[in-house]
């Protein structure tokens, strides 16, 4: 990736960086659409022999041989039996039955966890600079688990299988399903045993925001990553007959439009069709939308589908027109025709001008890339939100990383729109998605890994998440821009991944698979059902008190009881308790507790003890803290962070209160 | 046929394999011809499963069940890219 690596911090000179022997120790699993293994993103120039307990292979299948392998892509396999048994073979003409990446998806994934650096990497010239992996010295393995047709349990399931017995030591898995029981969700069940061998498991959060309790990929052995923006975007102007003008995001680099502003028509006007505001396949009657610029409605169908269609009725150009749901959010794509996409404010502007104005008119002019945007992170809308349906006590998504507006390897079997008809060739593509998000996770999770061989997957990623920031070097909240208001941490988790914090963290809160057993037990599972979860016999201790609020996770979710109505609940103030155990991977320090309230808060926090002192490497201390609160109406959240600081480090926790 | 059949992922409960059988792959495949003759296994997992993956008609996979050492039949689901 370009600009992610300075935008995280990892250009800046630190001791804290693992020496690139130890990071080329550490091999990612990536499971995804396979991987362009021509690309100078997985040239092995410099890197030593693979580890010697890597077991991994480059198997050989269509259009892919084991020379496609070298010290960086260390493995390819591939996994279609349960695609090619619900959907028939494989045509080899459309679709490679090998690791190779015919989709891009993979390519994108892989060289953004652990790309090796490409300099004067673009797309079309956008997005320069010199692009590479999160950790460049990394090994990397693919499990292509998607095909054409989709992600099949029976196929992912297998990649996870072989990826454990392979060695990975990182798995990186920008997929999800619907939220289901943990005993059930493949992934889950894979990710207990990748995760029980030591392997952290990093995936995406989803991209059903923001809509609130969107979540996949919420077990607790999961790192779960949702999106951000970067300060990079790549703006249009969009200026209609009046005079006006309204920035918009394209990546769009063709012949551009003339500078005469031309007709404007909205694309729920010139179609038949009840939906034909979304610019969805066949919809527009070419004589109305014939050379002119068409505004289409953001959602229904991929979003380069739509500029596709308004090419093909004959129309000269497109505006995207984000909805409420997707607020400010602009995401640039590399349409085939003069198109950007317009936030929904101005878009609002835009329709109400088409509707008033007897000849409405506009223009579109690209303005390329520009870098220091200003705010930046911001959670971007689509992005998966909180509160987590499954299990409420559990805080997802963990953190969020950059998801907007990538730009990373890409197939050279499809063009930057991944449509058919798009014979455009290109090394790197800008897309955006939690699916980019997951990799940066992955690649840091790998720096960890090799700077710190020793720790846990749960200590690795506790060590990303209370290091984690919130709020701007102004002080203020990391935004949503889906609202334009403060997020919270049922947007954006422990907040935005900060790496080089990371690789110091002071404590961890850390976990094993006991504590995961215990997690079981805590839902009420049955040994049945932790034997399906777990893959091994284990009943729970009937003396034993098990509670979701005593796994030692680092944030914090609190769901609280409400009145049940006029008469039906008591006023009175209630307590709840959680506990902690913090784990000293630093040097010996006495650590002060504080809480900060975010925005209004409810509840009384009270932390015991208010300080620990550690002496020694690996030292445990437990604290308890009660959260004291009185009744508020169903819907109602509260926020706030608890902080451990010795005076260099500080270990943030987002707590999470919700009334429900 | 194909049509009325799906993929399903078996979890087998691996303290109850009988004696009778000197490795798992024939244990599996045993247990999956008892409920369905014609059945083949697609994977077998070591690690995310003990177990494997089939297809197997609804009635089939009903059957296969309740087969001594069956610990679970999943139908498969397709999960998307983020």
């Amino acid at each position: 990736t370009t600009r992610t690596p300075s935008f995280l911090g990892l250009d800046k000179a630190t001791t804290l960086l693992p020496a690139s022997e130890q990071q080329s120790q550490v091999i990612i699993g990536v499971l995804d659409t396979g991987v362009w293994p021509e690309l100078k993103s997985l040239d092995d120039t410099g890197l030593g022999p693979v580890p010697s307990t890597w077991k991994g292979q480059c198997e050989i299948g269509n259009n892919m041989n084991s020379s496609n392998c070298n010290r960086k892509l260390v493995g390819a396999r591939f996994f279609s039996k349960g695609y090619e048994a619900a959907l028939g073979p494989i045509d080899t003409t459309t679709e490679s039955k090998s690791a190779r990446d015919d989709d891009g998806h993979g390519s994108h994934t892989l060289t953004t966890a652990a790309g090796s650096v490409v300099p004067e990497a673009s797309l079309f010239g956008l997005a320069s600079g010199t692009a590479r992996g999160m950790a460049t010295q990394a090994r990397v393995a693919v499990y292509k688990v998607c095909w054409l047709g989709g992600c099949f349990t029976s196929d992912i399931a297998a990649g996870i299988d072989k990826a454990i017995e392979d060695g990975v030591n990182v798995l990186s898995m920008s997929i999800g399903g619907s939220l289901m029981e943990y005993y059930r969700d493949i992934i889950a069940i894979g990710s207990f045993t990748a995760t029980s061998h030591g392997i952290l498991v990093s995936t995406s959060a989803g991209n059903g925001g923001p809509s609130q309790g969107s979540l996949s990929n919420v077990a607790p052995w999961i790192t779960t990553v949702g999106a951000g923006t970067i300060d990079r975007d790549f703006p249009a102007y969009i200026t209609l007959g009046t005079g006006k003008t309204y920035t918009g995001a394209s990546l769009y680099r063709g012949k551009p439009l003339s500078d005469s502003p031309l007709p404007l028509v909205y694309a729920g006007n010139a179609s038949n069709s009840s939906v034909g505001y979304l610019c969805l396949q066949d919809s527009l009657i070419p004589e109305k939308v014939s050379g002119k610029i068409v505004i289409c409605e953001r959602g229904g169908n991929p979003r380069v589908e739509k500029g596709l269609v308004v090419k093909l009725a004959g129309g000269a150009g497109m505006i995207l027109a984000n909805s409420e749901a997707y607020g400010e959010e602009l995401v640039a794509d590399s349409h085939l025709l003069p198109a950007a996409s317009l936030g929904q404010k101005s878009s609002e502007i835009l329709k109400n001008y088409v509707s008033s104005s007897p000849n409405p008119t506009a223009k579109i002019a690209f303005l390329g890339t520009h870098l220091q945007v200003q705010p930046s992170p911001v959670v971007a809308a689509f992005s998966s939100r909180g509160p987590n349906a499954l299990t409420p006590k559990i805080l997802k998504p963990d953190l969020i990383a950059p998801g907007v507006n990538i730009l990373a390897g890409w197939t050279g079997a499809v063009g930057p729109t991944g449509l058919t008809v798009d014979s455009r060739h290109i090394s790197f593509n800008i897309i955006s998605g939690t699916s980019m998000s997951c990799p940066h996770v992955s690649g840091l999770a790998a720096i960890l890994k090799g700077a710190h061989p020793q720790w846990s997957p749960a200590a690795i990623r506790s060590a990303l998440m209370t290091t984690a920031y919130t709020s701007y070097k102004n002080g203020e909240t990391i935004q949503d821009v889906s609202t334009g208001q403060p997020a919270t941490p049922f947007d954006y988790g422990a907040g935005h991944v900060d790496p080089v914090a990371a690789l110091d963290p002071g404590l961890v809160y850390d976990a094993n698979v006991d504590d995961y057993l215990g997690f079981f037990c805590a839902l009420n599972y049955s040994s049945f059902q932790i034997k399906l979860a777990a893959r091994r016999d284990f009943t729970c201790d009937s003396k034993k008190v098990y509670r979701v609020e005593d796994f030692n996770y680092p944030s914090f979710a609190v769901p609280l009881e409400t009145t049940s109505g006029i008469g039906g609940g008591s006023d009175a103030p209630k307590t709840v308790k959680y506990s902690r155990v913090l784990t000293n991977v630093g040097a010996p320090g006495t650590y002060k507790a504080s809480v900060v309230s975010l925005g209004d808060l409810n509840v009384k926090i009270v932390v015991e003890p208010e300080t620990l002192s550690f002496t020694e490497l690996y030292e445990k201390k437990g604290y308890m803290v009660s959260f004291r609160y009185t009744s508020m109406p169903s819907g109602t959240t509260s926020f706030a962070r608890l902080e451990w600081t010795d005076g260099k480090h500080r270990v943030g926790s987002p707590i999470a209160f919700s009334w429900t | 046929d194909h049509a009325n059949k799906k993929t399903y992922i078996i979890h087998m409960d691996k303290s109850t394999m009988p004696l009778t059988f000197t490795d798992h792959l024939s244990w599996f495949d045993s247990s999956l011809k008892s409920a369905s003759p014609s059945a083949e296994i697609l994977y077998t997992y070591k690690h995310v499963a003990h177990g494997f993956s089939t297809r197997l008609t609804p009635e089939d996979a009903d059957t296969l069940s309740k087969q001594p050492g069956i610990l679970s039949v999943i139908p498969e689901l397709k999960y998307k890219l983020h």
